[in-house]
């Protein structure tokens, strides 16, 4: 017979660990950033 | 092997950042009525290399109106962006400029504006008084009847309508009218101007001839007007016996 087993959910730190030296990836280029105010 | 294409313009990027500032100057010099605006956001920018130092730049902007008068001198990086909750006005524009060594210039643009959502505005502030319409006449009365106020009030030339820059009617807890319009001074005196108005033109368009009022127009409980005129570039005398009358001194810019 199958059983369904249950799996742990996966936590912040079970995330792969971004490798040392390797840059964030670069915000969007547009649109820019809201200066003041979002309408 | 060709290079690569150099990477898109960012729309956070420095040089994308001039742009928007020289459009949105160009943009205000251009106008004629209402405030200032100011850039919210690059919503999106275009580079088309022309040859060394030279490109054709497509900038969308998203404006938002501030406190100042179109005729005021004060610098934009002064003036203060109206808030959500007092109705403003927005603004989305496209331009083309090019530059060239460095230097801007706006070849075209077109732009449209609009308030704010008046159920947005509501969302955020129930209570807040809308904008009215510019001939509500409620309005023109209180336009009407500040400028007679502050008219009969000074000794400085007789001041005229220019236009009416933004009203609000507020009807609970009491009953109030909120205009601000533009004035231009005439070669007339406030007497002169009472034996013959239609005699008063307005002086040269110099900004220095170039003022701005709000009014304060309380209807009920009791009856009140307050008016506060801002001249530029005219020292204005101070009038402490009129306690309806408030006068703020502009500084001369060049």
């Amino acid at each position: 017979s199958v059983t369904k087993r249950a799996v742990a959910k996966a936590t912040q730190h079970d995330k792969v660990p971004r490798p040392v030296g390797f840059a964030p990836p670069p915000p969007p280029p547009c649109p820019g950033k809201i200066r003041h105010f979002d309408i | 092997v060709p290079a690569a294409p150099p990477p898109p313009l960012g729309c956070d990027d420095p040089e994308a950042e001039a742009a928007a500032e020289a459009a949105v100057n160009y943009i205000n010099g251009q106008s004629h009525h209402g405030y200032k605006f100011t850039v919210n956001r690059v919503k999106d920018i275009r580079v088309v290399p022309q040859g060394p130092n030279n490109a054709i730049m497509f900038v969308d902007l998203e404006l938002l109106e501030t406190k100042c008068p179109i005729l005021s001198p004060t610098p934009l990086e002064n003036c203060t962006v109206r808030s959500f909750a007092e109705h403003a006005v927005e603004g989305d524009c496209d331009v083309k400029l090019q530059k060239v060594d460095g230097v801007f210039s706006v070849l075209a643009s077109k732009c449209h504006s609009h308030e704010d959502s008046r159920e947005d505005v509501r969302k955020v502030c129930p209570d807040c008084p809308l904008l009215a319409k510019m001939n509500n006449t409620e309005v023109l009365e209180t336009v009407s009847a500040a400028l007679n106020d502050y008219n009969s009030k000074t000794t400085d030339p007789y001041l005229r309508l220019l236009e009416i820059g933004r009203a609000q009617i507020q009807y609970h807890p009491g009953h109030v009218v909120v205009v601000e319009f533009a004035v231009g001074a005439t070669n007339c005196s406030a007497e002169e101007a009472k034996a013959n108005v239609q005699a008063c033109q307005l002086l040269p368009e110099d900004q220095s001839n170039f003022g701005f009022c709000k009014a304060v127009m309380v209807k009920r409980p009791s009856q009140d007007l307050q008016v506060d005129c801002q001249l530029y570039g005219h020292q204005v005398p101070c009038f402490p016996g009129y306690s309806s009358l408030g006068i703020t001194l502009s500084q001369d810019t060049s």
